[in-house]
């Protein structure tokens, strides 16, 4: 494993803890949106199906299992808990997420590296992955301001994105049979959801202003 | 496992 690649799950785990933290610390799950939330719980629960099948390391276990949980205890809050479910802005939440699910269910049939059961679920949930933030940053650009914990959460997210792109570069240069197209063109199509987000980002932050979107 | 494929990555 090289650093990039440790770094892109660093990133993704500090993105979940971050959240956990909003909700816990304010209870209150305002600006985050529950589509995208279930979406990636469908994610890891669709790619993890190999947690009974491949060992890889105790750190990719622990990991998967980490992922699984956390996004399940995320959605169960805001689903369940009396006092987060009544700050759920659901009239920003609007997106139609279940035709991000059958599109990215219809691509995995169509490609993926095996006819297999796993091998489908894998490609579909890599598709999944890719579009599963759009509800995501659709409700940010709605509410126009944007609070601190959920900017961050969005910016780390992004972060163990641009890191995995670090991560397949270095791979492609140091390893001999490296490829992996699937995930590598999602993983850039999903990178490039952030690219407007960041942008906002970094201006908020060369100004050191409240991070606001365009209407 | 699966075939001699694996999927490294989380």
């Amino acid at each position: 494993m090289n650093i990039f690649r440790f770094a892109g799950d660093m990133t993704h785990l500090i993105s979940i803890v971050v959240l956990l933290l909003k909700i816990y610390a304010t209870k209150s799950c305002s600006g985050i949106s529950l589509k995208t939330q279930e979406l990636y719980v469908i994610v890891f629960l669709a790619r993890y199906l190999d947690l009974f099948t491949d060992f890889i390391s105790v750190y990719n276990t622990v990991m998967k299992l980490v992922f699984i949980g956390s996004s399940l205890a995320i959605v169960w809050c805001m689903r369940m808990h009396r006092a987060v479910k009544r700050t759920y802005d659901k009239e920003l939440d609007t997106f139609r997420h279940y035709f991000l699910v059958l599109g990215s269910f219809v691509l995995a049939l169509l490609l993926h590296e095996k006819f297999t059961f796993q091998e489908i679920f894998w490609a579909f949930s890599i598709y999944l992955e890719a579009v599963a933030i759009l509800p995501q940053l659709v409700m940010l650009q709605r509410s126009g301001n944007v609070d601190n914990l959920t900017g961050q959460y969005v910016f780390f997210l992004g972060a163990y994105r641009a890191f995995y792109i670090l991560n397949w570069i270095y791979r492609f240069f140091t390893e001999p049979h490296f490829s992996r197209w699937i995930a590598c063109l999602s993983g850039l199509v999903q990178t490039a959801f952030y690219a407007d987000f960041f942008y906002y980002y970094f201006i908020s932050w060369k100004n050191n202003a409240k991070l606001q979107l365009p209407a | 496992p699966n075939g001699g494929h694996m999927h490294d990555e989380l």
